[in-house]
């Protein structure tokens, strides 16, 4: 199993980011109004960034970040996200991954 | 007189952006779609962008894309030509600085 799928399946909520990305930190804070806590890699700091953006870009996230993953599925980038988070499908999708309660 | 300073001041609007940047095409794409055409420098794609970055950063530019210029004058990163435009500056400073006519 590549290193995307086993940390992507680690958590509730996992993105995958880059650290200087201004888009990356708008999804972020996206996930921790809502009282969310996102697992982040970030792969221009992580020692095998480069094998998860081949890993990523073979699973069609092309550009690559962010790349966001709830209750182990790949949702998609920040356009996916947004669209999710306005048509009210986030929340419903981060209850039955168990990253809301409420 | 640096690059920076060289190249904002000969176009109407000058824009310093890096190519795979979502945010530096979302301004990108402001501009455009108002028919205003910035004349764009890739830092990452110039053999001299590493020096420009620097001198951006020196501007206080930091993070240093998108770094917007409109008739010589440093207008601001993402968040201040958003704000011009939500609150009808822009127009006003693209008249001024003759890159719109209407
Ligand atoms: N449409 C995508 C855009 C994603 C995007 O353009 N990501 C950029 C960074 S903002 C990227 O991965 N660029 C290539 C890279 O940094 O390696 C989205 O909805 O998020
Ligand atoms: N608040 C700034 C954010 C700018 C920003 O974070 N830029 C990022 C790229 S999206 C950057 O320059 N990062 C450092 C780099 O790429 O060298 C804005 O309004 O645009
Ligand atoms: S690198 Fe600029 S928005 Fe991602």
């Amino acid at each position: 199993m590549d290193r995307i799928a086993k940390l992507s399946s680690q958590r509730a909520v996992v993105i995958f980011s880059k650290s200087s990305c201004s888009m990356c930190y708008a999804i972020k804070r996206l996930f921790y109004d809502q009282g969310v806590s996102p697992t982040i890699h970030e792969l221009d700091e992580d020692s095998r960034g480069k094998e998860m953006e081949w890993a990523l870009m073979k699973l069609g996230c092309s550009p690559t970040v962010p790349a966001v993953f709830i209750g182990g599925k790949f949702v998609g980038s920040a356009n996916m996200v947004m669209t999710h988070q306005l048509n009210g499908s986030l929340k419903m999708m981060l209850k039955e991954a168990g990253a809301l309660w409420l």
